[in-house]
């Protein structure tokens, strides 16, 4: 069965697209079929994985059921890597989503015939920054959440907002069997103290649920997409690359420990 | 008169909560009376800033009318700043506001009165990472817009589109003066030719809209929020100190110049 999985966190630049983009990149690297869902209006990981300008009606005419989903699914360069890219209208879908009855399980509906159809061993979504619509639709189609943590002071203080929003979303049964799949620190700066205390302090609050892999701030990461490439492209053998490919595996050991 | 500068991107996490709280502390510093507004439901500026826990009923029940704005300014411990917390309702008040009659002016109508009171010199409105409702009404709320840009890629992709929503809130009338304070380059890291790259891409494209200081990255500045700071009290010689100074200079030269 496909599972899908939302790489969320409503506080902004902590690496959630970079994460998405590059995890995606070294599953779909291993031969795993792997689905990609922009649903962040800036669509940044569109830019990178995309064809084109991104297309005209895409993900917002799928998520306002004017076209099917499936329609709407691109390959991209990486084999075994398709993207359901955003769109410009995407901006605007919070408010129009927000006035539909069930809003929030409008992605959720969707995506079930492409979940159903078994087409993908994962569907990754990209959220945007923020607590909003669009995010609690991702956090409600989804089977999971993969949160990725920037060392930093202010990514820990909103961590326990959307903790609390998850536990809100099981407890009144909109998706009562939402999992962690796990934290992950990401721009790990080893010239500062400030990120090894950050690190501690989550791992001392969340214990095995934070991954072992930690991403290690690089400068090749951040120049990856101005080349339109992932890490893996980009720098194949750096620092980067290692650990997403180390993140990669330790995902897999994850889901088939269960 | 009082001015309203909103400090706006939505690109997550390029310097918008560090850009207010340090540009509003270097101005309180020369003795201007400066408001800082926390209108982002993460509250990052209200957790340095603010006297304790965001206070029950601030912003949002502020910006619903239920209780005027002028009493839910609080002192802060830095002299001559004075602040406008965010408050855990406010993740909910995008909904809420959406649905009001002209929900874009809500913010205008509810600060007029502390506007024409001429009590602050300048009122700095920190923005949450959307273009949601909440950005909207910040930006229709201001005289002028001061737009952090972290020196890499992604930050530079999403520029035309709030430019694109500034063009649009002057064109519908819906704040037809509102100008652009500058662009301000932030993290430049200049171990990176990338940094540059950026920068002189920014400064090609908007000439001398572009402020001169450029804020280098530098690990005390992410350090600073940890311990409830802000640069000038927590590393006042520092490279961050410093270009929050200049920064400050500069800003009072080009409002003289108008
Ligand atoms: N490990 C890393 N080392 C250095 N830079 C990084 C690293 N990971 C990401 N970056 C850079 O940091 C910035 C923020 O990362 P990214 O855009 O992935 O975060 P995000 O959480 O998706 O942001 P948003 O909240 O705007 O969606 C980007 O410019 C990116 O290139
Ligand atoms: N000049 C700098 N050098 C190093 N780190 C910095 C600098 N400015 C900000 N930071 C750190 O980078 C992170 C992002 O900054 P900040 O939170 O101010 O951005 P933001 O745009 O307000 O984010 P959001 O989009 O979530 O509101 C924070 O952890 C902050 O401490
Ligand atoms: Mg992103
Ligand atoms: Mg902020």
């Amino acid at each position: 069965p496909t599972k899908i999985i939302a790489v969320a966190n409503q506080k902004g630049g902590v690496g959630k697209t970079t994460t998405t983009i590059n995890l995606a990149a070294a599953l779909a690297e291993q031969g795993l079929s792997i689905l990609l869902i922009d649903l962040d209006p800036q669509a940044n990981a569109s830019s990178v994985l995309g064809n084109k300008e991104t297309q005209e009606g895409g993900l917002y005419r799928g998520l306002m059921g004017e076209v099917p989903m499936r329609d709407l699914i691109e390959s991209t360069r990486l084999p075994h890597l398709a993207l359901l890219s955003a769109d410009l209208e995407l901006a605007g879908a919070e408010i129009d989503i927000a006035r539909l009855e069930q809003h929030l399980i409008q992605l959720k509906s969707m995506l079930a015939e492409v979940k159903e159809s078994g087409r993908f061993s994962y569907i990754f979504i990209d959220s945007p920054p923020s607590l909003g619509v669009l995010m609690s639709n991702a956090l409600t189609a989804a089977d999971e959440v993969l949160i990725p943590i920037q060392c930093e002071y202010y990514a820990l203080e909103g961590l326990g907002k959307l903790v609390g929003v998850m536990d809100q979303l099981r407890h009144t049964g909109i998706n009562p069997t939402l999992a962690m799949t796990g934290l992950l620190m990401t721009m790990f700066d080893v010239r500062t103290n400030l990120s090894s205390a950050v690190a501690k302090d989550v791992r001392t609050h969340f214990q095995e649920v934070v991954f072992e892999t930690v991403i290690p701030r690089s400068i090749r990461m951040s120049e990856a997409p101005s080349f339109g490439q992932t890490i893996l492209e980009y720098d194949p053998k750096g620092p980067g690359a290692l650990a997403y490919r180390a993140l990669a595996a330790e995902f897999l050991k994850r889901q088939e420990q269960g």
